[in-house]
């Protein structure tokens, strides 16, 4: 038997939210720790993981390891149905083919079930490596999505140069090219580690699709090490994490 | 020329 329950469907509507332009569909890995949920978009460039443990919800239980895979296009339109601030509690039980989600007002006066059917997803687990990042950028979420944008209308591939000197993104294309650099501040917004500096290319649109997570943190994180995949690392309060993963472009 | 990579060649299956 599975339930947990949330105070505030808001939060999950965020978390699909930054899961479903990646991907269609995904297991979620329930345990008694708590959630996870790991897979690759169709085209195996990049990879999410999410992580929600037990001390994220209101009320958890989980008495057996279950597995729930999900059409995240469904669970959008379920998730549609509900206003940010009702709490939601989602259950299973052993062995279920569906999932049931209760929507409870704020007030408590108007509750509300839906079912979806479960999918028998086969998804491979892959090995992600505890890996020291050369440099580890954190600034504020917002900032990071601007540049993933602005970065966008020059070109497909963008350059992510980190050194002591401060973190920069550049993009060159036929109509020009964009160059935005940041330092390191005193207050703390943009905080800079670098042992050495890395500088890879990566894919844009990717990086864009990563930013849908902005709404859930204030800050990301940004990992970078040499030919390994960049990590860009949104919280989710002190209770878990969005994690995206992107290969680099190599030299052919 | 460069070549997009792929996740799998940098994290292996479990």
């Amino acid at each position: 038997m599975f339930e947990a329950r949330l105070a505030s469907t808001l939060t999950l509507k965020r978390i699909v939210d930054a899961l479903r332009e990646i991907l269609n569909q995904s297991t979620l890995d329930c345990s008694d720790t708590g959630i996870q949920m790991q897979a690759m978009d169709n085209s195996h460039v990049s990879l999410v993981s999410l992580c929600l443990r037990k001390e994220y919800f209101e009320k958890y239980k989980c008495n057996r390891n279950i597995s729930l895979g999900l059409d995240l296009k469904s669970l959008t339109k379920v998730l549609k149905c509900a206003n940010g601030d009702d709490a939601v509690t989602i259950k299973a039980a052993d062995k279920a083919d569906k999932v049931e989600l209760s929507f409870e007002s704020a007030g408590k006066e108007r509750t509300a079930d839906y079912e979806l059917r479960l999918l028998n997803l086969d998804q491979e687990h892959l090995a992600i490596p505890e890996t020291e990042y050369n440099c580890v950028v954190h600034m504020p979420a917002t900032e990071f999505a601007r540049i993933c944008r602005d970065m966008a209308t020059f070109s497909e591939s963008v350059v992510i140069a980190c050194s002591k000197e401060g973190i920069k993104f550049s993009a060159s294309g036929e109509m020009g090219a964009a160059n935005i650099k940041l330092s390191e501040t005193t207050k703390g917004e943009v905080s800079i580690q670098v042992d050495e500096p890395v500088a890879l290319s990566f894919a844009g649109r990717y990086l864009s699709t990563f930013t849908r997570a902005t709404p859930l943190a204030e800050k990301v994180k940004i990992g970078l090490a040499p030919d390994v995949p960049l990590l860009v690392e949104y919280p989710i309060e002190d209770y878990g994490y969005i994690r995206y993963y992107l290969a680099p472009k190599v030299d052919d | 020329k460069v070549k997009q990579g792929s996740i799998t060649s940098f994290f292996t299956k479990k």
